[in-house]
Formats: C-alpha cells, structure tokens, sequence
C-alpha cells in the first residue's frame, strides 16, 4: 500500500458517501444518473467475485463490502425508496446503458490476461469501470442546474481512479512485479472521460460560479 | 509469480 493508493481509495470512499449522504439525508437523488448506480453495482459485483475466496487483508475486505453494500444500496434508494425514486429523473437518464456492457463483455473476453472465468469478469469489470460514469455525465450536461454533492461526488470518483495511476507508476518503479497494461489503459481512458468535466468543475470553483456543463 | 500486483487493489 502506498500514499497514493491510499488517496484513491479514501477519495473513492468519500464519493460513495457524499452521494448517500445526499441521498439519505435530503431524500433526493435529482441529477442523479441510476444508470451509472447499476453499472457501478455491476463493476463492484463482477470485479469482487474472489471477496470469500482470497484474503488479501481486514482492509481489503472491508472496503469491498462498503462498496458492495453502498452502490446496491444507491441503486435501491433510487429504484425503492417511496421519497427518493420520485426525485429521479428517468426521462433525462436515457442512457442506453446495456450498449456499454455488452462491447465491454466482448472486449474482456478477447482481451483478458488468462482466459478463466473470474479473470474474465475482473477484465470485464475493468471496463466497464472506465465507461461507468458516461450516464452520469450525460445527464449533468441536461441537468441545467448541477447540485454541489452531485458535482462533488463525480469530482471526487474521477480524482480517485486519477490517483490510482500515480499508484500505479509508484509501484512499476518500486516493486518486481508489474501492472498489466490492460489495467493501465482502463484506468487512463477513465481518467481522461473526466477531463472536461475537471475543467468546468475547477472552472466553476475558481469563479466562484454554479458548474454548469455545456451542452 | 509474475502475477499482477492489481489483484491486491480495490
């Protein structure tokens, strides 16, 4: 573990928590795409599949049950929650999301380190991952008026895989092993869907006006 | 091994 991963995965935790936090306390998911709750659900389900059968470490496993249990959670707030689904606006999240799992299956199952079904579903995952947050992003650019948690939450989970490369440029000139390449350029491409929206987010902190994304 | 360090990362 190092101080970069470290970051990324409090910067992770800190997303999954402001925007439950949001959802929880102001019983409202408004500009909140549920398309990218499923996807994320689905990222975190196939990518923890080795949760009971390899220990790693307490923090390991505790932090993949705290995201396991947040984005399903968020996906049944939005989905369940007698208050909060009628703040979901499902007229503006029409992401055809299901067209982002599909090519990231077939991918994974060419493109894969070694072709064994877990190692095929983390591959997917990874994936699937970098293209998540592309409902979301849609639907602040037809969200007129973007909350600060809403901003903050896609803030703090595009930062968190940004992190994540640092770490893994740490560890390639650190330790003997390497990272695979596939998990170099998910990270990247995923990293690089944010960097508009980095430009309007700091654009809009720095004068101190409402994030607005262009259309 | 040669494994991937990733498989130790969230």
């Amino acid at each position: 573990m190092n101080i970069f991963r470290l970051a990324g995965d409090m910067t992770h935790l800190a997303s999954v928590l402001v925007l439950l936090l949001k959802i929880h306390t102001i019983k409202s998911c408004a500009g909140v795409s549920l398309k990218t709750q499923e996807l994320y659900a689905l990222v975190f389900a196939t990518r923890y599949l080795d949760i009971v059968t390899d220990f790693i470490s307490v923090y390991n496993t505790v932090m993949k049950l705290i995201f396991l249990g947040s984005s399903f959670s968020i996906v049944w707030y939005i989905r369940h929650h007698r208050v909060v689904r009628r703040s979901y606006d499902k007229d503006q999240d029409t992401f055809r999301h299901y067209l982002l799992m599909i090519p990231c299956m077939l991918l994974a199952l060419f493109v894969h380190e070694k072709f064994t079904f877990k190692e095929v579903m983390w591959t997917f995952s990874l994936y699937l991952e970098a293209v998540a947050i592309l409902p979301q992003l849609v639907l602040l650019q037809r969200t007129r008026n973007i909350d600060n948690l809403t901003g903050q939450y896609v803030f703090l989970l595009g930062a968190y895989r940004g992190l994540y490369i640092f770490n893994w440029i740490y560890r390639y000139f650190t330790e003997p092993h390497f990272v695979h390449w596939i998990t170099w350029i998910a990270g990247v491409v995923q990293t690089l869907l944010y960097a508009d929206f980095f430009y309007y987010y700091f654009e809009s902190w720095k004068n101190n006006v409402r994030l607005q994304l262009p259309a | 091994s040669n494994d991937t360090v990733t498989k130790d990362e969230l």
